[in-house]
């Protein structure tokens, strides 16, 4: 796409700063695959904003379901991976922090399209 | 470290840079915007033979340095305080965007906890600027993840290697003072 460098306009703009808007997937520890959680199509919202995860094929990532599914281990396996933690596929303390915590708006997939493949252990 | 997908890379010795007159901050202001920038740039040009200017004209600036908030028209919307900070685009394109809606900090002070070190993440958006993508090393500058209230800026041996392999070294980098990359680099 071609898009403009910046928008031009000079109308003065305010910024409303209210709460932070860091994901928190504290909630989501521990969630076990094959569980049905609220909180879980957030977390692959994340991970395919991210690379992570692709989308479900409708060409939208609303449609996520809060299943926790072999798909999402896999992608939480690459995440891992990525990120120098210990690849388990799992929802551990240390994951979910990182995934919590705020971060560059680039996505990894140049990190994933180094054609390695990961196992949960 | 690890390079965008085609290792896209600068094929100039220096490179211009400008901060957008719309987009910008109004603190820290724009003097001390400037001298972090500086400070960031000066890291990198002390690795590779690629120096940065700072010029004025915004449009025909190689890198193009904007604080934007929200959807800001290039498919990357922020999202307010913490979540994604900042994004960059790789070689030839030039853009960096800040979230403006961050806590911005300049000066190490990290009074408010959601306090965001620009020096730190502007250090890494050059990075992308150059052609570097994530570093999985969490010492590592390219490292995606920053924590509030944290300074991350010196280029750890796997950001100079990475960079390195795309533009070479500056003919006064002294690789000895490095000790830990040269050892690196004998191993392959």
């Amino acid at each position: 796409r071609n898009l403009p460098d910046e928008y031009t306009t000079k109308a003065t703009q305010t910024i409303k700063v209210s709460n932070a808007t860091r994901h928190d997937f504290s909630r989501l520890v521990d969630v076990q695959l094959g569980s049905h959680v609220s909180g879980v199509s957030e977390l692959k919202r994340y991970l395919h904003r991210f690379g992570y995860v692709k989308d479900d094929g409708s060409g939208s990532s609303k449609n996520f379901s809060d299943v926790f599914d072999g798909r999402l281990e896999s992608a939480i396996s690459l995440f891992q991976q990525n990120l120098g933690l210990p690849i388990t596929g799992r929802l551990d303390t240390s994951t979910v922090t990182l995934m919590s915590s705020p971060r560059c708006g680039v996505s990894d997939t140049h990190m994933i399209n180094n054609g390695m493949h990961v196992t949960a252990r | 470290y690890t390079y965008f997908g085609g290792k896209p890379k600068w094929n100039r010795d220096t490179l211009t840079y400008a901060f957008s007159e719309t987009h910008k901050l109004d603190y820290p202001t724009s003097d001390d915007v400037k001298t972090v920038f500086r400070r960031a740039f000066g890291r990198w040009a002390s690795v590779i033979p690629v120096s940065f200017k700072e010029v004025d004209d915004y449009t025909t600036a190689n890198l193009k340095i904007g604080f934007f908030a929200g959807d800001h028209g290039d498919g990357k919307p922020f999202d307010g305080v913490l979540g994604t900070l900042a994004h960059a685009f790789a070689p030839k394109n030039g853009r960096v965007h800040f979230d403006a809606a961050e806590t911005w900090v300049v000066n190490d002070d990290f009074g408010s906890k959601v306090a965001v070190d620009l020096e730190s993440v502007a250090t890494h958006e050059i990075g992308h600027l150059l052609g570097l993508g994530h570093s999985s090393r969490e010492s590592a500058v390219m490292y995606p993840i920053l924590p509030p209230r944290t300074k991350k800026v010196d280029l750890t041996v796997d950001d100079v290697a990475g960079v390195l392999r795309l533009y070479g070294p500056n003919p006064e980098l002294r690789l000895d003072s490095l000790a830990e990359l040269k050892d690196s680099l004998r191993n392959g």
